[in-house]
């Protein structure tokens, strides 16, 4: 464990409580994408599936594993009962079944080892870096965001942003730990798919002007 | 102890 990862994941866990936040406090979902919280509960679901076969790690990791996946789960419980008049299917239609297939290929072709487990982290790896693609194509449809989903979208970057360094340090400085080729990649490919959300974000709403796209 | 197998990062 390293500042940077510790960083990561307390980011990703913000970018949770300011999703629930915003909607509970505005009764409302909108301006939020239905598919790419879907898209997430699959990436928990099928990534940590070893919480049931492999050897237990730590606390820490197995109380995360389940925050993410239970808040998952409670975000689309939540978008799909009470706030669901909220919700607007006609401008969150991203099409996820390329996201899917090309997630499971990928997975497929280079799984770090031949086993459903690792095939299934491999593809929750793969999907993860392109789960916000359906949000960011919404946001892009019209044009603006809300403030408090922009500072969601940012929080849930910066968490894969995050690792990046994280990995450098493990790489540098933790003998025994394995460099994950795939969750590099995929990282690395996440972070440039934010690039511009990012820039925006920080020319933008940190100088407290609303999200507007040019 | 012995490391366990498996992906420590979340």
């Amino acid at each position: 464990m390293n500042i940077f990862r510790m960083l990561g994941d307390l980011s990703h866990l913000i970018s949770i409580f300011i999703l629930l936040h915003k909607m509970q406090t505005s009764k409302s979902c909108s301006g939020v994408s239905f598919k790419s919280q879907v898209l997430y509960l699959v990436v928990y679901v099928f990534r940590y599936l070893d919480l049931f076969t492999n050897p237990f790690m730590s606390y820490y990791n197995t109380l995360m594993k389940i925050v993410f996946i239970a808040s998952s789960a409670y975000t689309i419980y939540l978008m799909s009962t009470v706030f669901k008049p909220t919700h607007d299917p006609a401008i969150d239609t991203f099409k996820i079944e390329y996201l899917l297939g090309g997630s499971l290929v990928m997975a497929l072709l280079f799984p770090p080892k031949w086993t459903f487990m690792e095939i299934s982290w491999a593809f929750s790896i793969w999907l993860e870096s392109v789960a916000i693609l359906p949000q960011l194509f919404m946001v892009q449809r019209t044009g603006e965001a809300e403030t408090i989903t922009t500072h969601y979208i940012f929080a849930l970057g910066a968490y894969r942003a995050l690792y990046i360094p994280n990995w450098i340090w493990r790489y540098m400085f933790d003998k025994k730990a394995k460099l994950e080729t795939i969750a590099v990649v995929a990282g690395l490919a996440q972070t440039l798919l934010y690039s511009d959300f990012f820039y925006i974000y920080w020319t933008k709403v940190m100088k407290g002007k609303k999200f507007q796209l040019p | 102890a012995a490391t366990p197998e498996g992906h420590d990062e979340l």
